[in-house]
């Protein structure tokens, strides 16, 4: 399983 | 989400909003760099593209949606309002920006964390940013007299990027596996962009005297 990357942020 | 993460994010919001009011009810875009907001403009289009690829949460959804809204309708109105755009300081706002976007579409090519057309355009996005505010501070700079709502603009701008570093050095030592270089990096080089006007709006403010940069 991936972790979230930094995509989650804006 | 921690709380600098959450403040960050609201104050780039309240910045959007400053800016949103003196174009809606003053109807004056004076000592606003279109050049700095096309940018902006450019740079949520191309980050967000994953809007259509992933869903992360309802709060990144409408804040990304809200961010590409208002930059594009903040260039529509400084070009095209019949009122708004008088007040554009069109001769003073001479900084050619498109000279940025090369080099940083160069750079995405060369450094992002996968070679696909979204990473690129995300590490474009971040390095676009990062220098987006290079007309806005020039023009800044050239006008004598700054108004407060551009002032508290640009500190708004500045307290989001700010407090973006200490999210990630807080998510850095809570976060397992929570390393990203290219978000940093640029990040942190954004930041030290607004040091300088950070020290005038400060040094203002504690004298309160109206805010000139030194030319």
């Amino acid at each position: 399983q991936e972790k979230p990357r930094s995509h989650d942020e804006l | 989400m921690n709380i600098f993460r959450l403040a960050g994010d609201m104050t780039h919001l309240f910045s959007v909003l400053v800016l949103l009011l003196k174009i809606h009810t003053i109807k004056s875009c004076a000592g606003i760099s279109l050049k700095t907001q096309e940018l902006y403009a450019i740079v949520f289009t191309t980050r967000y593209l994953d809007l259509f690829t992933t869903y992360i949460s309802l709060y990144n959804t409408i804040m990304k949606l809200i961010f590409l809204g208002s930059s594009i309708s903040i260039v529509w109105y400084m070009r095209h309002h019949k009122v708004v755009r008088r007040s554009y300081d069109k001769d003073q706002d001479t900084f050619r920006h498109y000279l940025l976007m090369l080099p940083c579409l160069l750079l995405a090519l060369l450094i992002n964390e996968k070679f696909t057309f979204l990473e690129v355009m995300w590490a474009f996005s971040l390095y676009l940013e990062a220098v987006a505010i290079l007309p806005q501070l020039v023009l800044l700079q050239r006008t004598r007299n700054i108004d407060n709502l551009t002032g508290q603009y640009v500190l708004l701008l500045g307290a989001y990027r700010a407090l973006y570093v200490l999210n990630w050095i807080y998510r850095y030592f809570t976060e397992e596996n929570y390393v990203h270089w290219i978000t940093w990096v640029s990040g942190i080089v954004q930041t030290l962009l607004y040091a300088d006007f950070f020290y005038y709006y400060f040094q203002s403010w504690k004298n309160n005297v109206k805010l000139q940069l030194p030319a």
